[in-house]
This record gives C-alpha cells, structure tokens and sequence, in this order.
C-alpha cells in the first residue's frame, strides 16, 4: 500500500520543501521506494534534487486532462528517489483548473495509475504556500498530511486555518479519510525563548500530532539546495542530517501503528 | 502624489509583512500619512499591528464591485498608520475575482476614489507568497514595488520570477509604469558566506536596484508581532528598529529621487 502524503501549510518560508525533499531523501536511504512530486510552481524542490527545470514542461497538461503523471518521472542523482518536476508554468494551472469542471480531483484523478502499479512505497507532494488549487488537490488526493512549522509568532497563527481545513475536507468529503500524520518544528533555535514557548503552545494544542524531533536551525540545511543534493548527500555528519534521519525513523514509526 | 508601493515576493517567508508593517510605522513616525493594505488571506499585517481580524469582514466584497475601500479603513495604535485589515475568506477572492471580468483591475478600480482624496502620502500593500489574483491586482494599482528578499538560496531562484513579471506588466500595458522601486534583503546574517553570497549575486545583478541597508536577523523582530506591534513601539533601541529606521530613510531619499 502506497503512502501519499502532503506537505503543506500555507505559511509561507516554514520549511516545507526543505522537509520534502530531506525526509524523502531519508526514506530512500532506508529502502524505501520514493517518488516526490514538486506542486509547487516556484520548483525549488526540484532544484534542490539538482534537477533542471524545462520551461513548459510541467504537469499542468496532465492536470486539464491531457497525457500522464508517469510520462513525467525522472530519476534523481539518490538511489531510490524519483522525482516529477515543477516549474513556473504550472503558475497558470491555478486558473485554468479552477475553470474546469471537477477542479479538486484533478490530481487525484491523475495520480490513480501510479497509486495501483505499487512502484513506490512513498509518494511525498511538496505544495506552494497558498490554500490555493493546486494544494486543494494535493490534500484531496493524499492520504496524510505532514505540517512543516517555523517556531514563529506568525506561524502559530497558521495553524489553526490548515488543521481547519484538514477538518473542512474530512467533512464535506472531498477527502474523508486525510489525516494528519505530524507537525513537524523547524529552524529551531533552542537560545530563543520564542522558539520554547511556540513548541511548548503546539504541544498544548495538538499533542501527540507534534514529532518529538526539532528540526534545528542550521546554515548547512540552506546551504544543500545551492548544490541540488538533499542535506544526507551534502553534509552526512551535519546536525541537518542527523535531524531529518530522526524524524524519518519517527515517521515510519508512527505509520507502522496506524 | 500619493506613492502606492506594493511589497510582493512569490517566495514565502522572506520578510514581506515584517517590511510592510516596519517601514510603515517608521514613515508615520516621520510624520507621513500612511494606509497600509493588507492584501494577504493570512492577514499577518492585521495582527502584526494588534488589529483584531473580524470573520467575514475583508475587502473580498470590494474587489467584486459592492462597497468601497473606504469603508474598511481602520485607525492603528501608530500615530499617522491606518490599516486596512484582511480576513481569511479574502482567499476566495482569488477564485471569485478570476472568474469576474477585468479581474486584474478590481483593486486599481477600487483604489481610485482614496487616491483622488489625497488622505495619505503613502499607501503600502502586504502580498501574500504567491502570484495568484491579490497579487496581481496589487501589482497593477501599485505605482511601484518593493521586493523583501532572504539571503537564502531558494529565494535567489525567485527573484528572476519577479522581475520578470514586472516587465510583462510594464509590456502587455497592464501597468507601463510599474518600477522596482528598490530590493531589501532581510534576516542578513553577517556570519554565514551563504547571506554574504546571495548578496553578492543580487548586487551583481540588480546594482543600484539594492538598497544598502541590509536588515540583520533578530528576534526582537519576530517577537514584536505577538504583541501586536511594530519594532519601533515594541524595542526601539533594537538592531531590528534601527534597521527599519534606517531603510526609510534609504526609500525617502531614493523616491525623492525619482
Ligand atoms: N532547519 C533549517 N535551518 C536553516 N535554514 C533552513 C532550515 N530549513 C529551511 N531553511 C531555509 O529556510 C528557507 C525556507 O525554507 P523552505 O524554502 O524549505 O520553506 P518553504 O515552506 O518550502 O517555503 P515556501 O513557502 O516558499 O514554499 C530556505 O531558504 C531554506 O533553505
Ligand atoms: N530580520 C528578521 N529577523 C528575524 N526574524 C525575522 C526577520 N524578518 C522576519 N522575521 C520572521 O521571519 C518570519 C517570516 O517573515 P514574514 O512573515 O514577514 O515573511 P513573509 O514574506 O511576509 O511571509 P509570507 O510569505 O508567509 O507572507 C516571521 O515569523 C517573522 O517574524
Ligand atoms: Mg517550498
Ligand atoms: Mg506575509
């Protein structure tokens, strides 16, 4: 059974692609078969994979209708990630699929033939930060929903309107049985008391959603990108890689139980 | 002449709201009039100036012909700042505007009757991190525009996206006159090569387009907003107030410029 999960959180900046792009990367490493998909129209998961963006090539088409998802898989330089690209065309499918009928299942419906070959234990979706049509799709067609979360004032605000709308979706069924498997706190600076008293409110709030692992705030982590290599490949002994390790073997522990 | 500036950056995170609501406050405390617009779903301007967010209650109807701007000024706890708050259902706007005629003019035809008033000598706009309907409606009221910028290298990717949209608007006369009115980089940290790197780059390639003063990464600055306030009422002798202080005093001299 293939595991589709989002990232997503309408914040912008909190540490959703980087998320992406260093959990996928971790899953690959522990053997599982991972497939990201960039929804995001800014590409930076595909650049931060290395991956060249072809201008015009995007999954937009296969969104209004038109080819496939698996015409558009690439391999990555990562044993066991593959990836399908974004770029900044895939902008104008916020419009034109808003447009067309069926607008919030258009991905789902796309993804259904990658979901019953079973090439993939893992299918991670990076979205742009906006409750826009593309992450209505991405949380329509996924089965959980992984929230990436700066240990921010404005942050905090956020959170409510995502897990809101998680709600919204399980109700009117668009999507009944989304979860949300984990909030995960990133760029954690332990020297700050914003940073404690953010977690410490998360923790109030939202409990046993929150991963015990915090991302800390690390130079290395937003150096990796600038190379196209996830933070595993770029520097395996940073405080980076050993972070995104922990919250994989957390993940994959908190799945094997549900 | 009223100077419309518009804040917008399709990246996320990168110190749009924080520059808005700061440059903001420090322009009213040189004794401009300023109205401040908050054109972001998140409404993070409304909050970061301690103004309650009213349910239901944005300018979504304006947008869509019915009101006007006027009716949703508010007066701020800074003297000379007023506010006009947004509300999450503002995110409908995005797909009810798209589906309205002339829907890049909306806010610009909304505007004209403040403008014609001539209440205030600024009017600045907080974009949400997308370039979805507010941010194109703002990008063609605005007469110029101001792009926060981390010193990251994902947001380095995207500034080509911007730049290149203003002159598609300048080009397709959606607004020949929009300008760059400058590009500020935020959260600088003096101690990583990446911060002194991007900056670098964004100097070479933008030159004179690069305001000087670089905003310093500090706390203080994104404690202020959960207390509903601007820096300089928050820690005025912080790194973050001096900053603020001082970019205004780089935007004034450059607009009296132009
Ligand atoms: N733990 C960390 N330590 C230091 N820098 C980080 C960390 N996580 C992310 N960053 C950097 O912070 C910036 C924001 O992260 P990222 O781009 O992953 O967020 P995002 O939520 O995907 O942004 P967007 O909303 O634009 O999609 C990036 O430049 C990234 O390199
Ligand atoms: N110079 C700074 N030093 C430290 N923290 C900062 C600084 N500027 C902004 N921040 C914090 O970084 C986070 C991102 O900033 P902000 O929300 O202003 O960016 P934005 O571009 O408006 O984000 P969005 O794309 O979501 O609208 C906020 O939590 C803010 O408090
Ligand atoms: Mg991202
Ligand atoms: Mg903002």
């Amino acid at each position: 059974e293939t595991s589709v999960i989002a990232f997503a959180n309408q914040k912008g900046g909190v540490g959703k692609t980087t998320t992406t792009v260093n959990l996928s990367a971790c899953l690959a490493e522990k053997d599982k078969r991972v497939l990201l998909i960039d929804l995001d129209p800014q590409a930076n998961a595909t650049s931060g994979l290395g991956i060249e963006k072809t201008p015009g090539k995007s999954i937009y088409n296969v969104l209004l209708g038109e080819g496939s998802l698996r015409e558009h898989i690439h391999p990555t330089n990562i044993d066991g990630l593959d990836i399908i690209p974004a770029e900044v065309n895939l902008a104008g499918a916020e419009i034109d699929v808003a447009r067309s009928d069926n607008y919030l299942n258009r991905f789902k419906i796309a993804l259904a033939d990658i979901l019953s070959a079973q090439d993939y234990d893992f299918i991670t979706v990076d979205c742009p930060p906006s409750l826009g049509i593309l992450t209505m799709n991405a949380l329509t067609a996924a089965k959980s929903l992984i929230i990436p979360m700066q240990c921010e004032y404005y942050a905090l605000e956020g959170l409510t309107v995502m897990t809101g709308l998680v709600q919204k979706l399980r109700d009117n069924g668009a999507n009944p049985d989304l979860i949300i498997e984990g909030i995960v706190m990133t760029m954690y600076d332990i020297r700050t008391n914003l940073a404690q008293q953010v977690v410490q409110e998360v923790s109030a709030h939202f409990g046993n959603k929150l991963y015990e692992t915090l991302i800390p705030r690390s130079v290395r982590l937003s150096e990796a990108p600038s190379f196209g290599l996830p933070i595993t490949h770029y520097d395996n002994n940073s405080t980076g890689a050993a972070a995104y390790r922990q919250l994989t073997k957390e993940v994959l522990q908190k799945l094997a139980l549900t």
